[in-house]
C-alpha cells in the first residue's frame, strides 16, 4: 500500500486521486478552492485546503514521506514551477508534474521532475494516428525499427492462414494473436484462418507493419 | 491527404492541429478567440474566428466536407454538447469530441459522437499505474484474459536464460522480444541469456503476468 500526494484537483488530478484510491493506495488531496476540496473529500484519504507554494505548509503536511508527489496544477505555470522546486530542495521521494506546454515542459525537466506529463498533448497526437489511419487500434514502439501493432485485417489477408499470408517470410513478421469477436486465439497454429473483421495482433519491423497496414 | 476541422485551440486542440498538419493533413481551426486563431494561423491550412454554435457559420466553412471534425472545446460544456449536435444534425461524416468529466462523455455519446475523449482521465490513469508498479513500462491490454507487457527484468530471472526461466511452461509466458540498451532481439533464441536491466516484452495471461511482475 503506497502513499501518494495529489496537488491540484483539475480533471487530470481528480481522475488520479480517484484511480490511486480505487487501487488501494492512500492520497492526499491539496488544492486552494474549498470547493474542490469539499468534492473529493469522500474519495481521498485526506483532503487540505492549502497553497502548494508554501513550504511551511508542505511541511506540516510531512510532504517527504510520501512515495511521490503529483503536480497537478495547470494554467498558474509559475505556481506549477514553484511548487515542483520546493519539493525538490525538499528531497521529495519522486516528483510528477503536468506540463501546461513545451516550454513549461522542458523547464519542469530541467529543475529534476522525474516525470513530466502532457496529457493533451499525448493524446491529441494518438487521436490524430487514428483518425489518419484508423485501422491501428493499439501499439507499442519497442524500438525506433519494431513494433507490436493491434490492427483492423488488411482485405488482402481475409480468407488466408498464417502459412500461406506469407507474412513472416515476405515482411519479417509475425502474428502473436487473433482476435474474432470476443474471443481471442494467442499464438494461433500455421492452418489457423483470417477472418474478415478480425483484429491481428503482429510484431515487425515498424516499416513492414506500415506495408501491411496497406495491403487494403 | 485528408481534411479535418479543429473547434477549440485549447492545449488538446493546438497539439492535434500540428500533429494532423506534420502528418501532411489539411487542418482548418476555429475558435472564438482571436489570438488564438492568430497563434495558430501559421501552421493551420486555414484559421477562423467563429462561433461553432453558429450553424450558418458552419455552413459557410462548408463543415461538411471534412473528413472528420473535432470538437476540442472544454470548459464550455453547453457549447461543446450544442456544437456535436449541431454537427450530427448537419450530417458531418465523423465527429469526436473532448469530455470534461463523466457525465458531459455520456451526453456525448448519447446524441451519437463518434469517438469521445478524456484526454485527462486517460493519462491519469496511465500514470497511476506507473506509479503503482514502475517496472510495466507499456502494456497493451488484448483482452480480459491476455495481455502484451514490456517490463523491466525481474530480479529472479537475471542471468537465466529463456529455456532455463521455465516461462512457458510453468506460466504459459512467451518472450517476444528482449531490450538490452538500445538494442533489441525480436524473438531471442532459447539459449539467449537474460541480463540485469533488460527489459522484457512478453505475451501471455494477464494472471500470469502479474505474477511475474512480482518476483522481484
Ligand atoms: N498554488 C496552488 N496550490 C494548490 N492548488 C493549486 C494551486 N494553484 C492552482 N491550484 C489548483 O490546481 C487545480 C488545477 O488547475 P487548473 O484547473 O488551472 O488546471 P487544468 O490544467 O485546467 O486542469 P485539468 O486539465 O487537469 O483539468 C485547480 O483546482 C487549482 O485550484
Ligand atoms: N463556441 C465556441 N466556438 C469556438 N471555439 C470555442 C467555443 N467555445 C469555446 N471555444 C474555444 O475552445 C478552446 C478550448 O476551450 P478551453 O480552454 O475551455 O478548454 P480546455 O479543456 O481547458 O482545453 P485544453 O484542456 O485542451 O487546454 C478555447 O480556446 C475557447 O476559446
Amino acid at each position: 500500500k503506497k502513499q501518494y500526494a495529489v496537488i491540484g484537483i483539475g480533471r487530470f488530478g481528480e481522475s488520479l486521486i480517484r484511480e490511486l484510491v480505487r487501487m488501494g493506495h492512500e492520497v492526499l488531496a491539496i488544492d486552494t478552492d474549498e470547493s474542490r476540496v469539499q468534492d473529493i473529500a469522500d474519495i481521498a484519504t485526506q483532503a487540505v485546503q492549502a497553497d502548494s507554494m508554501d513550504d511551511k505548509v508542505l511541511r506540516a503536511l510531512d510532504i517527504t514521506s510520501f512515495d511521490a508527489v503529483i503536480v497537478a496544477i495547470g494554467e498558474d505555470i509559475e505556481a506549477s514551477i514553484l511548487t515542483s522546486l520546493t519539493l525538490k530542495d525538499m528531497g521529495v521521494r519522486k516528483t510528477i508534474a503536468k506540463a501546461q506546454n513545451h516550454m513549461h515542459g522542458k523547464v519542469l525537466a530541467k529543475i529534476g521532475v522525474d516525470i513530466v506529463v502532457h496529457p493533451e498533448r499525448d493524446m491529441a497526437i494518438r487521436l490524430a494516428r487514428t483518425l489518419v489511419s484508423n485501422s491501428i487500434i493499439e501499439h507499442i514502439d519497442l524500438s525506433a525499427d519494431y513494433g507490436i501493432w493491434e490492427l483492423v485485417t488488411p482485405r488482402t489477408l481475409v480468407g488466408k492462414n498464417l502459412q500461406n499470408s506469407g507474412l513472416r517470410p515476405k515482411l519479417g513478421i509475425n502474428i502473436l494473436a487473433i482476435k474474432t469477436g470476443d474471443s481471442i486465439e494467442v499464438s494461433p497454429p500455421p492452418e489457423h484462418v483470417i477472418n474478415k473483421d478480425d483484429i491481428l495482433v503482429v510484431i515487425g519491423p515498424t516499416r513492414s507493419l506500415e506495408k501491411l497496414n496497406e495491403m487494403d
